[in-house]
């Protein structure tokens, strides 16, 4: 564990956080793609079945059963409770153009091919897109609003700290993990439009309105 | 150097 990881690690949870408490003060999901929180939960069960088979650490473990209790419940309050709220027009991404590439990829491209090794490199291709609807939902509707753009930024830092990890760990522990490394710079530059608008726009008090 | 498919991070 170093600083980076760690940070990452927080500004992930930090998303999480303030996607919840944005849906349950407001009593609305307004502006926040479904189809994205549900392919989250995805990366979430296809990568955390090592917890019934490999310990790594009560901080990963905790980590792991905090990230799937939080997504099940975003997709529970989506789904369910704030229905009504939700936004089915605009969030008209079709998944399955990620669901299946992402498949067919881990199932060409991985460290070994056995079922849990498979899994857990479809969930990192899969993290890696998995924004696309939330971020082709903002395009469509112009706009964001300011916790929701919070919620992009903080969620988008996470893999790009996870990048300095990376960095630190070839360096100083001489690790690596090219699927990881790969997938993680993918979902980093995903957001690095995203990124720019927040850093000229939201920071200085305005809506994210993209240009007409 | 570790197992590649060694998963120790999140």
């Amino acid at each position: 564990m170093n600083i980076f990881r760690f940070a990452g690690d927080l500004s992930h949870v930090f998303a999480i956080i303030i996607l919840l408490l944005k849906i349950w003060k407001t009593r609305s999901c307004a502006g926040i793609s479904g189809k994205s929180q549900i392919l989250f939960a995805v990366v979430y069960l296809t990568r955390y079945l090592d917890l019934f088979t490999t310990y790594v650490s009560l901080y990963n473990s905790v980590m792991k059963v905090l990230f799937l209790a939080t997504s099940g419940a975003t997709v529970y309050l989506m789904y369910v409770k704030f229905k009504a709220t939700y936004d089915h027009n605009h969030d008209s991404f079709r998944i399955e153009f990620l669901l299946v590439p992402c498949a067919l990829l881990a199932l060409v491209i991985n460290h070994e091919f056995t079922v849990m090794e498979v899994l857990w490199t479809f969930s990192i291709y899969l993290e890696s897109v998995a924004i696309l609807p939330q971020l082709f939902l903002v395009s469509r509707t112009g706009e964001a609003e300011s916790i929701t753009s919070h919620y992009l930024f903080a969620l988008g830092s996470y893999r790009a700290l996870y990048l300095l990890n990376w960095v630190y760990r070839y360096m100083v522990e001489s690790h690596y993990d090219l699927i990881a490394i790969f997938a993680g710079v993918v979902q980093t530059v995903l957001y690095c439009d995203f990124f720019y608008l927040y850093i000229t726009k939201v920071l200085k008090g305005k809506k994210l309105q993209l240009p007409a | 150097d570790k197992d590649q498919s060694e998963h120790d991070e999140l």
